[in-house]
């Protein structure tokens, strides 16, 4: 018994599911939507050259900035990185030095730190989409939350069974069986099993919820 | 083929809900499963994050150094200013056709208001600005503020959704083995809310 108390009555279907149901359903939601919707564009291993030109096509459309990535196509542009002004000020050289390797330096933690992202941002995805998984798979159990309110309602009710001595549209070795299952139109499954094979019942029942749960996913 | 009674369709029913009970049982261990694999991951992710805090407080160290000796830099810039404006000057030209080729090219979009934008923008340009590697330390600057606004929207929709995880973890459903699943008849008698499942506790709290 889940409830540790007597004093308590036992949980019904609805109490227990349709709160989980709904927690899932916002917790995938609130994953998702600024996922899928992020602007940033991570530099990927796949085509590095493809994704470094879109960026600089960007830096050129937005404040001109990326043209300067071409100044190596020049040589008065290079002549210019090459000046040396260290003999109006020693130190401005050492600065220069300095500021060269600490750039060089921000460039390659700024990559790590875009791999690591681009890492962390799979991490979400897959917790989402093991949250859509939760949700498929319990969608279908948490639905039953609303049906099983009522007193003494039949869940799963054969209707009628049928094989093709009494009903020759029934092809041959095959039984016909309509079912009414949870708050679905009757179901009708055909199977290869005759009504006295211990099988029987199993195979009826695995393709009814197929076909419910199919209904419900569309 | 003898017609099917009525006692024999309703002893198929019963026999029909048995296999019934047995699915969302089944469901139910599979959603428990499910559970441990979203914890599993979330276990990496918070390794993960630690080796991100790492990264992120070297490359802000890095910038900041950048940021130091640029603004040191500045404050003797001048000093061989003739020099780079001549090249400057030559400089801008090759640079432009450059840029506009590879716009061309590369971009496939039109190039007629970004060859004027261009010009503007290399008019307005300092040499001194190309000589310290400008262009270079404002792209660090940009991709380091998309970066801190990514973060942030990963941070925030995962606090969200963590945050109702956990609510939803904590159920004393969540927190049984597997096995306890089958004490469960999904189609029990009652009808009355239980004060340990109420969702509005929850809510609540």
């Amino acid at each position: 018994n889940l409830m540790p108390f007597p004093m308590f009555e036992p949980l019904s279907f609805h109490n227990m599911f349709q709160p989980f149901f709904d927690m899932i359903h916002r917790a995938q939601q609130a994953m998702d939507v600024h996922l899928h919707s992020m602007p940033y564009h991570f530099p990927t291993a796949e085509f590095p050259g493809e994704n470094a030109n879109r960026t600089v096509c960007k830096e050129i459309r937005h404040n001109s900035t990326g043209c300067l990535r071409m100044k190596d196509q020049c040589d008065k542009c290079r002549e210019i990185l090459s000046v040396d002004c260290s003999t109006n000020n020693p130190a401005q050289m050492q600065l220069r030095q300095e500021l060269n390797t600490s750039l060089q330096l921000a460039e390659k933690f700024s990559k790590l730190y875009d791999q690591l992202l681009q890492s962390y941002q799979q991490k979400m995805l897959n917790t989402s989409s093991l949250l859509a998984q939760l949700n498929e798979q319990f969608s279908w159990v948490s639905r039953l939350a609303n049906l099983t309110q009522g007193e003494g309602q039949q869940y799963f009710q054969v209707t009628t069974v049928s094989s093709h001595n009494s009903d020759p549209s029934v092809p041959s070795g095959l039984t016909k069986v309509v079912v009414n299952l949870f708050d679905s139109q009757p179901i009708t499954v055909t199977v290869p099993e005759e009504v006295s094979n211990p099988k029987f019942m199993e195979t009826v029942v695995e393709k009814a919820l197929q076909k419910y749960r199919q209904k419900h996913r569309e | 083929d003898k017609a099917i009674s009525d006692k024999e369709l309703q002893e198929m029913s019963t026999e029909g809900n048995k296999y019934i009970n047995k699915e969302i049982k089944n469901a139910l261990k599979e959603v428990k499963q499910i559970k441990t694999l979203i914890e599993e991951t979330n276990e990496e992710r918070k390794t993960l994050l630690g080796t991100l805090e790492e990264a992120k407080k070297k490359k802000e160290d890095a910038l900041s150094e950048t940021r130091d000796s640029e603004a040191k830099l500045k404050a003797s810039e001048g000093l061989c200013n003739e020099t780079m404006t001549a090249l400057w000057e030559e400089c801008k030209p090759c640079l432009k056709q450059t840029c506009m080729k590879f716009y061309a090219r590369v971009c496939r979009s039109g190039s007629g208001l970004v060859g004027q934008q261009l010009e503007e923008f290399l008019n307005q340009s300092s040499p001194f600005y190309f000589w310290i590697n400008g262009d270079r330390i404002d792209s660090l600057l940009e991709n380091d503020r998309q970066q801190s606004h990514v973060m942030d929207v990963m941070q925030d929709s995962f606090a969200r959704a963590s945050s109702i995880m956990d609510e939803l973890f904590q159920d004393r459903f969540f927190s049984r083995g597997p096995q306890d699943t089958f004490f469960y008849s999904p189609f029990g008698p009652s009808q009355r809310r239980s004060l340990f499942f109420n969702p509005k506790s929850r809510f609540a709290r």
